[in-house]
């Protein structure tokens, strides 16, 4: 464990809490879309494959559990109690496109040919994307709650956070994970048009707002 | 470098 892996995680778990605060403060999870939020319930769910057979820590463990029960709550207050709030004809991204080419993928680039490690492929594959619904819904809609812009933020951040912990390990334990390395740029990347408006407006008090 | 062997990552 280093510090970048470390402030990654607790960054990850800030932005599910910030999540959460919104739905319950706005009573409503407008502006969140359900397509990425049931994406990232996947990819915990076939990525923890291994809580049930493999001890890393009680750390580990810990995160693990509440990343699998807090994306599927979040799935459940989407569904079912704020549902009215929820508006699928704006949250349109055709999620086949990213299922498809990640199992695809997973098929092709795994550490070994076994359930557990092309699932856990998979899951690192699929995460990269997960965001895009997202995203596409942010570009539709060209605006968002700032709430709502900082669970994006602290969720990029544990992303990009990733990547010095990948360098240091590297040098430090002379580990590398290509698969994860790869997905994990891809996904960063993903995060730059959304960082640049997120430092640019609203870290400057203003409200996110897409040019038209 | 060695590969990663086991997933201790989150």
């Amino acid at each position: 464990m280093n510090l970048f892996r470390l402030f990654g995680d607790l960054s990850h778990l800030a932005s599910i809490i910030i999540l959460l605060q919104k739905i319950r403060s706005t009573r409503s999870c407008r502006g969140i879309s359900f397509k990425t939020q049931a994406l990232y319930a996947t990819v915990f769910i076939t990525r923890y494959l291994d809580l049930f057979y493999d001890w890393v820590s009680l750390y580990n463990f810990t995160m693990k559990v509440f990343f699998i029960a807090s994306s599927c709550y979040i799935l459940y207050l989407m569904r079912y109690k704020y549902r009215p709030t929820h508006d699928p004809s704006i949250d349109t991204f055709r999620v086949e496109y990213l299922l498809g080419p990640s199992a695809v993928l997973a098929l092709l680039f795994h550490y070994r040919f076994t359930v557990p490690e092309v699932f856990w492929s998979f899951s690192i594959f699929l995460e990269a994307v997960a965001i895009l619904p997202q995203l596409f819904m942010l570009q539709r809609t060209g605006e968002a709650e700032t709430i709502t812009t900082h669970y994006l933020a602290a969720l990029g951040a544990y992303r990009a956070l990733y990547i010095p912990n990948w360098i240091y390990r590297y040098f430090t334990e002379d580990m590398v994970d290509p698969i994860a390395v790869t997905a994990g740029i891809v996904q960063t990347a993903l995060y730059l048009d959304f960082f640049y408006v997120y430092f640019t407006k609203v870290l400057q008090g203003q409200k996110f707002e897409l040019p038209a | 470098p060695v590969e990663m062997k086991r997933h201790d990552e989150l």
